[in-house]
């Protein structure tokens, strides 16, 4: 997190606020409550709090305005900039502006969620500038989250408690759950949820996010539903199948994707692939380029299925060290990448030579992330 | 149709784009003086602190996926007026 030059904040924990305004694109409840909203998920962890007047000068004041709407910073139509604030002082100060140029919405991401775009303009209103952390809400690219499911991530909260403190009132039943951190792909300890190549790219899942890699680019770290809106988080397993499509698993369902789009009729049934009905999740999957078999592993077994055929291969579960020398314990993650095979076990990372089952190296989960 | 967006050629319009986007964001200024005289252009080491700050490569020049991290939708605020 950062704040601005010289750490400029409110010295007082009372706060007004005033909407100015309305855009047309939601009913002024929505507005209002969106609004109330953004503004309580700053007051749930400091002493902040916030009271609407209806006229008059208030600290906070909202406004919907398209290009030239009255400060030195004109608005550029649609998307692009979609919103600023001031930091907190007299006169502008603490005031956010809107562009009106933007679709804003109540909840769905058929356009900018306004929920999400307030919040974060009034972090800004309260003192906080930009965090370089992909998974904060002071992060300046717009990412859709769910209204009804976010809390305010750690980095936010660490931002505005460095201005403000925590929250005094002593309620037992303090808000929400932990704040989601982001993951650091040093962090010795971490394991991985699952891993894809999808077109000559790598995915490495965790939590919220995914680490992409490829050869033209630097590895970037991104919410997964900043790539895929609908796609789960905290996912069990990936594999990239040959008809171009990315499977993503969860529980007893299945996502596939084509492109950045949800393939029509997903999410499905594990069983639509043929796996026992009795199964709740899968640890892991991987496609064998050579053999066109995807593997599913379950706790120390694991099935084959025939893409061609889209079948379940007879004789399966096998166990899993009958063909993976020395493999015991639970997978966490599956990938073939330049025909060698990579088994995920916690922190380690187990190289292959499928058709031999020899273990060829024991490397880090790290190993292909920027450590 | 591609599923993962391939790099597109950086045309002379994404390079104003890029500079508005330096200027709106990043502060970048007119600098004459010596860094001109030292070939080291203005733009190229805004590029290089936007590309640090989001987590890109740092190449001092308009990559792909510089650009397209310039072309999403943000907050107007810009990056760069911050205390640490």
């Amino acid at each position: 997190f950062s704040t601005f030059r010289n750490s400029p904040k409110w010295e007082k924990n009372r706060l007004t606020y005033r909407i100015e305004n309305y855009t047309p694109d939601m009913s002024t409840s929505e507005v209002d409550d969106s609004i109330e909203k953004a503004l309580q998920v700053w007051a749930k962890v400091t002493p902040l709090r916030f009271t609407r007047i209806y006229s008059g000068t208030a600290d906070i004041m909202i406004s919907f305005g398209p290009r030239s709407h009255g400060d030195y910073y004109p608005f550029d139509g649609p998307d692009g900039t979609l919103a600023h604030a001031f930091a907190p002082a007299p006169g502008i100060g603490g005031d956010a502006h809107f562009d009106e140029d933007e679709t804003f919405t109540f909840r769905s991401n058929t356009g900018y969620v306004l929920f999400m775009v307030a919040a974060h303009e009034f972090g800004h209103s309260l003192g906080l500038s930009h965090s370089n952390d992909p998974g904060a809400l002071m992060y300046p690219v717009y990412t859709y989250r769910n209204p009804d499911t976010f809390v305010l991530p750690r980095d936010d909260v660490n931002g505005i408690q460095s201005l403000y403190g925590p929250n005094p009132d002593k309620d037992p039943v303090q808000p929400g759950p932990e704040p989601p951190t982001t993951p650091d792909a040093c962090d010795s300890t971490m394991v991985l949820d699952a891993i894809t190549t999808l077109r000559g790219e790598m995915f490495f899942f965790k939590n919220s996010f995914f680490w992409r890699r490829s050869p033209q680019r630097n590895i970037q770290q991104s919410l997964i539903t900043n790539f895929w809106p609908n796609a789960p988080i905290n996912i069990d397993a990936a594999y990239e199948s040959q008809s171009d499509k990315i499977f993503l698993f969860k529980g007893r369902r299945v996502w596939a994707f084509s492109g950045y789009n949800l393939v029509r009729g997903y999410p499905k049934e594990l069983s639509s692939f043929g796996l026992p009905r009795r199964l709740r999740k899968i640890d892991a999957a991987l496609y064998d380029v050579e053999s066109g078999k995807t593997l599913f592993f379950v706790g120390s077994s694991y099935y084959s299925y025939d893409e061609a055929k889209q079948t379940m291969d007879q004789g399966f579960p096998k166990r899993l060290n009958r063909t993976f020398y020395g493999l015991k314990g639970k997978v966490t993650a599956a990938f073939q990448y330049k025909g060698y095979t990579y088994i995920n076990r916690g922190q380690d990372m187990l190289e292959y030579n499928l058709r031999t089952g020899r273990l060829l190296r024991v490397l880090r989960n790290s190993y292909f992330l920027p450590c | 149709a591609y599923c993962v967006p391939i790099p597109q050629e950086v045309t002379v319009e994404d390079e104003y784009f890029a500079e508005s986007y330096l200027k709106n964001f990043f502060n970048l200024t007119e600098e004459t003086g010596p860094t001109i005289r030292r070939g080291i252009s203005p733009v190229s080491k805004k590029l290089s602190e936007m590309q640090r700050f989001f987590g890109l490569q740092i190449t001092g020049t308009l990559t792909a996926d510089t650009l397209e991290m310039m072309k999403k939708a943000r907050c107007g605020v810009p990056d760069t007026n911050v205390a640490s």
